[in-house]
């Protein structure tokens, strides 16, 4: 958070934000479920806080090495546990041999840590990670309270039990919080959302039906179609992005070529060292160079820096590369290999540089063609603002929702990647307390502070307004005003299913002019649509509910989007939009229709005053495509002379139907 | 003897104010399927009374079907496990 607040538009420098206009969130108490929080680190001082909002109904619970009279405070208001759900499933007792853990709020992970400080925590000056990304960390509402639910254990890299989720969100929801933060998923296919094994989806409707916003990551099984998860429209669904941040790492050939790689490498600079290859003879000659299966002999590695090829994104390939290379001898390693945004360290200051095939394949010839190769690899260096640009992260799960790709999935995108914060003393990978990590995890508090600034200016906006305001400002430009893009293989422009309304822009979300508002008779309408029973669709609202006999139109709930994922010939459907600017104002409609199809707009001209708050208005979609198509994007922005609310349009015609070209 | 296992039995919206009537109800509820409301203390893992109704029991399967037959019960799933992201 060293950066991503300033990338964002909320630098403490500048006095005119929302930031300052929300009294940094003072008053607003954020809830977090997830592994609990290290009481101590400075992130979380209370200093120049006032009293515990009245309202607030939780407590703060005892437990091991976590005393409620010292390690709460005006900052930490609520800190609880709950366990029983996990300790059926995973046997008693909890087993805190291999990973550490503690029965009581206290996070032995640093993922909620992490999350927890990121969303409202204090300022800390002068932090870095071993002189990386050097800056001041504090939370997006840095005097906003919170309130920690631990309800995940450090158990195979963090596990929750949806009995236990729940429980927490019944308490949180009688606590008094504003909003909630769950870095949280599950794993594909999704449950449906009525279905409590999901816990998060049934507990959200519960919160957000009480005015409690509920801010869920996307997940981390990107680039891949349909694979985003907290699909539920009630949930506010998080995408993760980089910042205009980078960490350069100079690589120099013994022919005095330097190439820029990247890197999380601290250590010491070793001057110029043997570089090798591992060549391979046979069937598959480049399997001994290899990142995930190196064959390596020691005699030939020992003291050199080796360069593989990686075949797949993910970090495992980088782990079990090094350890191979150290093993054997080696002091450093080159990665070639499809980006995946996220940055390790490998352990001990040994380096690990991450590069793209096409460097990967010049350092190779060079190799090849060198009677002596020899390289020296440089320590990381911190990049900031130009000529760096945000993308949407290669690990962030994308859209459509595989339960209802009409509702589009997910809402918005923050920053997620190489985020610096507090973390537990316990954290391996920790530099006095602060950590680097990535994920749509760390992007979730992001707008969860986000979203507490904006309740501490607009306490009465519900949370679907709140969702309306941050997609319909979102930016899906960079600073250049060039198109975003979106990591994948290749790289591409992005678009909704990537990043849904675009990055978070909290300045605009502040004063959005219109919100299409939702309220739970919204929500009946999307379940009788989605063809949930009455019986079902009444317990979980509470009110007597009988869908109509002919199902409504899922493509009429009122969200800020607009998603036709199977278009015959045209479609019609509705929306309503409430003024939140000044009474009287006029909004003319600017439609990018999306390749091939027909947008209209009626009335095409919107006008408020101080008894017309609320209008509707109809857009037709029709396709001149006679072929099943993919997704075609353009957008529908109303427009007066303050504001441009934009929300997306995705249409994807299919002529023939139930053929499985979704995604 | 059968395997128990957590199921959550889901009740929908809260009917009753006083928390403490709706955790009695819970007791009740699965009571009426265990045999006795000790057992049903015994059972229990959690009681859903405050943003919504229901609870989270130790429960065989035949206990989680009989359960699931009730009047005003929704739904009866099992447990499940979620992760950081």
């Amino acid at each position: 958070t060293t950066r991503s607040w300033d990338f964002l538009g909320l630098s403490s420098h500048y006095p005119t934000n929302v930031l300052q206009n929300s009294k940094m969130g003072d008053g607003v108490i954020i809830g977090v479920f997830d592994t609990g929080v290290w009481p101590e680190s400075k992130a979380f001082s209370d200093e120049g806080l006032g009293p515990i909002p009245s309202r607030w109904k939780g407590v703060c619970k005892s437990g091991d090495h976590f005393n409620a009279a010292t390690h709460c405070n005006r900052k930490i208001i609520g800190a609880r546990w709950f366990i029983d759900g996990f300790l059926a499933e995973y046997g008693q007792p909890l087993n805190t041999s291999e990973d550490p853990e503690y029965l009581s709020p206290r996070d032995a992970n640093g993922h909620g840590t992490h999350t927890s400080s990121t969303a409202s925590g204090s300022y800390v000056r002068n932090i870095s990670y071993k002189g990386l990304g050097p800056g001041t960390i504090r939370g997006g509402a840095p005097r906003a309270r919170l309130a920690i639910y631990k309800v995940c254990w450090n158990v195979l890299g963090g596990q929750c039990a949806s009995a236990d989720i729940l429980k927490a969100f019944d308490e949180a929801i009688n606590d008094g919080v504003d909003v909630l933060s769950l870095s949280i998923g599950y794993s594909l296919p999704l449950f449906s959302d009525v279905d409590e094994r999901d816990g998060i989806a049934t507990g959200s409707f519960h919160a957000v039906a009480r005015g409690i916003t509920v801010v869920c990551g996307a997940a981390n099984d990107g680039p891949s179609a349909q694979t985003v998860q907290n699909t539920a429209p009630w949930i506010l669904t998080v995408a993760a992005s980089t910042i205009d941040r980078a960490f350069p790492t100079p690589i120099t050939l013994g022919n005095n070529k330097t190439f820029l790689g990247q890197a999380i490498f601290t250590g010491k600079e070793n001057g110029f060292t043997g570089l090798t290859y591992p060549e391979g003879t046979g069937l598959d000659p480049a399997s001994a160079g290899s990142c995930q299966a190196l064959l390596l002999n020691s005699t030939l590695i020992a003291g050199k820096v080796v360069l593989c090829f990686a075949s797949v994104a993910r970090r495992v390939a980088i782990r079990s590369a090094a350890s191979t290379v150290q093993e054997a001898g080696g002091i450093g390693l080159i990665i070639a290999k499809n980006p995946s945004d996220a940055l390790i360290e490998c352990s001990d200051g040994f380096p690990c540089i991450e590069v793209d095939y096409e460097i990967g394949t010049r350092i190779l010839y060079y190799i090849r063609s060198a009677k002596i190769p020899t390289v020296k690899l440089s320590p990381s260096k911190t990049l900031i603002g130009k000529p760096v640009s945000p993308n949407v992260a290669f690990f962030s799960s994308r859209g459509p929702s595989s339960i209802a790709p009409q509702i589009l999935k997910p809402d918005i995108t923050a920053p997620g990647v190489n985020i610096l914060a507090a973390t537990s003393q316990l954290d391996q990978l920790m530099d006095g307390g602060y950590a680097i990590l990535s994920g749509t995890s760390m992007a979730t508090p992001h707008v969860s502070g986000i979203v507490a600034l904006l309740k501490a200016i607009h306490p009465d906006w519900s949370p679907a307004a709140i969702k309306s305001a941050l997609i319909t400002t979102a930016r899906t430009k960079d600073a250049s005003g060039f198109p975003l893009f979106a990591e994948g293989s290749p790289k591409k422009l992005a678009n909704p299913f990537d990043f849904g309304g675009g990055i978070v822009n909290p300045n605009g979300a502040a004063d959005p002019g219109l919100v299409y508002d939702m309220g739970t008779s919204d929500y009946i309408h999307y379940l009788c649509a989605m063809g949930y029973n009455n019986s079902a669709i009444s317990r979980l609202t509470g009110q007597s509910t009988v869908c109509p006999m002919e199902p409504p139109s899922i493509l009429d709930v009122n969200l800020p989007s607009i998603t036709v994922s199977s278009l015959r010939n045209s479609a019609t459907l509705t929306r309503t939009v409430t003024n939140v600017g000044a009474p009287k104002s006029i909004y003319k409609a600017v439609i990018e229709p999306p390749t091939g199809i027909t947008v209209t707009v009626r009335p095409h001209i919107l006008v408020f005053n101080s008894t017309t708050k609320k209008i509707s208005f109809n857009v037709t979609v029709s396709a001149a495509h006679e072929v099943n198509t993919g997704y075609f994007f353009g957008s529908l922005t109303w427009t007066n002379e303050q504001h441009a609310v934009r929300i997306p349009l995705s249409v994807k015609t299919k002529i023939l139907q139930s053929y499985a070209d979704d995604n | 003897e059968a395997k128990s296992n957590v199921y959550i039995v889901y009740l929908g919206e809260r009917q009753l104010d006083d928390p403490k009537l709706v955790t009695d109800s819970h007791h009740d509820l699965l009571a009426s399927v265990v045999g006795s409301k000790e057992v049903a203390s015994d059972l229990m893992v959690y009681s859903y009374r405050h943003g919504f109704t229901g609870f989270a029991a130790k429960l065989t399967e035949s206990q989680a079907q009989k359960l699931s037959e009730l009047p005003g019960v929704v739904r009866v799933i099992p447990n499940s496990l979620h992760r950081l992201q």
